[in-house]
């Protein structure tokens, strides 16, 4: 099974919606400083569950709606949308008989999170479920932040135990 | 249960190991089982040795080594059990060009490999810009927000080659 | 005593606003006294806000703007008092081409000025050695031992350009 | 004040004597991974008086001695001398009179580290005083050690206080 589409909507700096298709191979995403790649990365982690504010940069949850600047209002909400190919159906339960499989997490101002798999309102463990079975998630090994790589290397030998588990 | 987490470590172990020779070309690396009081959850200890050089603790490998053994260790897991992405912010950073080349060509082969690995990476390196699929920039042409546009791969050639 | 902390902190602050400026092309940077239990121990606050962009909790920097950030408290530090050298391990690493040329600036002025500050960075990046008023490499002919020889500043643009 | 040369000598990947003279301006030191550029800048930080061997990488003190290599047997010590400019005369007590200061350290397996200033045997201390004085030393904002740049702003507030205390 393949992530084949990334959207954002007010998340940090991508006021406006903005949508990323990933294909076959490698992507590679080059900018300037700040310009707003590591924020995509972190869309992704959020939408997969992240629970912890710090591990995105900021103090808390709502941070990571859109904050306005000197031209532009700030934003009530942020999204993040995340589409699964599920052709070869080998998608986990319930989902194994749909084409595709789009998971998305929302943050109102005030309101916090709501999730949503195929557009049916769910809790935030059944999305972090979905992509525990997919041996992936806003921990996993296979999403490295800035700065993070060499800490496989330098963590304690219990912390790399969740490497051992993932590929299991 | 443990038999499957045994069977599987044992896996990783051989994979790291080859992919680290493949990074360093040469040298040699392996994991190590420690038990603790939860016979499910061990310690994985990571020993390595770049080519040449002695046998020490993985602690005073410099910081590309370790970036590099890092990603030996990731491409096993993947190896092992694919995932739906791969995303990479700036691993690259610490890595000299001959290294940032052998890491290109490791996202590669695990592309086309039978696990049909997609990868994101995030990259301010000119290799890792030229041996991308997929290009794509991000700009901030109204300050403070964020825009995204694919970059044509000619044409980003010859502006790298320009900026030279 | 305090007083002369005060000070000390007020030209801190002027010199960071300074240097933040020059190296992000704009924006404003500034330094928060923050009383604790001890008068002549307080906490320093940083508030920073890129060119274009809402004032945010640091933290939210991204990593080259943390790296900029921190180099223009590191200058302001400097020029208030030089020290006998001053050593930068792979600062560069985080910055984009534009950035990495600011940052050489911000090292060749401080090395010209009354500070006469003398700097010893490590880089991988080619817009850094080619700033270099000397230049030195180190290398390992026989494995697992370092041995540092002068490098030509000519021979070495010539072998940066060959490769491109 | 100046710092003019920097000598290692078994110290970490640097078996054989080494002479790094550090004339003005911009010095730049390349090489590929791994070649030994960041140990140079650790044994800056060594001689300076750093006790703790995990911030050079190490679990213990004698891990900065040379260990050895396939073709070659390890080294029985480690020293590291930092040659300051003194023309200007305004070293402080009691060296003001000397045109050059030259400060060592030495390790030697199973006995320890020794220090030296212009040849006379001193207490640690005295180094670390020396630094303090010129408002440098192994944990100094003029050293920044490989993926360190960023903990400045992201320390917390009184982290940051030693910056005011070097600068007054
Ligand atoms: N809620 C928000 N609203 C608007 N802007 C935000 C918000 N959160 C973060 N930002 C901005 O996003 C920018 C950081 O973006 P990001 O970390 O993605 O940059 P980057 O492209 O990865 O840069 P680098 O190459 O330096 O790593 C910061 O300037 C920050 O001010
Ligand atoms: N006591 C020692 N004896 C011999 N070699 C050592 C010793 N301690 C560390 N090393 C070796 O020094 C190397 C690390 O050197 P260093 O960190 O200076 O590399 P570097 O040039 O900074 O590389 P990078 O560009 O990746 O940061 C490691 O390969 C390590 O094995
Ligand atoms: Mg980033
Ligand atoms: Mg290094």
């Amino acid at each position: 099974m393949h992530i084949t589409a990334i959207t954002l909507s007010g998340f940090k700096s991508f006021a406006e919606s903005t949508h990323l298709s990933v294909d076959r191979g490698l992507t590679v995403v080059i900018g300037p400083n700040g310009c707003g790649k590591s924020n995509i990365i972190e869309a992704v982690r959020w939408v997969m569950g992240e629970n912890s504010a710090k591990r995105l940069r900021g103090a808390e949850m709502e941070d990571v709606i859109f904050a306005g600047t000197r031209q532009r209002r700030r934003r009530q909400s942020a999204e993040v949308r995340l589409t699964l190919d599920n052709q070869a159906r080998r998608a986990p339960a319930p989902f194994q008989d749909v084409p595709e499989i789009v998971v998305s997490r929302r943050i109102e101002r005030g309101q916090g999170s709501t999730y949503q798999i195929n557009n049916q309102e769910v809790r935030a463990c059944d999305v972090q479920m979905l992509f525990a079975d997919l041996s992936i998630g806003s921990r996993s090994a296979s999403i490295i932040s800035q700065g993070e790589i060499a800490e496989l290397v330098e963590n304690k030998p219990d912390a790399r135990r969740l490497l051992l588990e993932e590929a299991a | 249960g443990r038999a499957r987490l045994r069977a599987t470590f044992k896996g990783m172990k051989v994979l790291f190991g080859e992919y680290f020779q493949r990074l360093f070309s040469g040298g040699e690396a392996n994991l190590v089982w420690i038990e603790t009081e939860d016979p499910i959850a061990p310690g994985i200890d990571i020993r390595a040795r770049p080519p040449g050089k002695a046998m020490q603790s993985v602690y005073l490998l410099s910081g590309g080594e370790k970036a590099l053994t890092a990603l030996a260790l990731i491409g096993a897991v993947l190896r092992l059990r694919p995932t739906p992405i791969c995303l990479l912010d700036e691993v690259d950073a610490a890595l000299d060009d001959a290294n940032v080349a052998r890491f290109c060509a490791l996202l590669a082969e695990l592309g086309t490999s039978a696990q049909e690995m997609r990868f994101v990476i995030i990259s301010h390196h000119r290799l890792s810009m030229a041996k991308a699929d997929h290009l794509f920039g991000v700009g901030m042409p109204e300050r403070g927000v964020s825009r995204l546009y694919a970059v044509d791969m000619l044409e980003a050639a010859e502006h790298i080659h320009q900026s030279n």
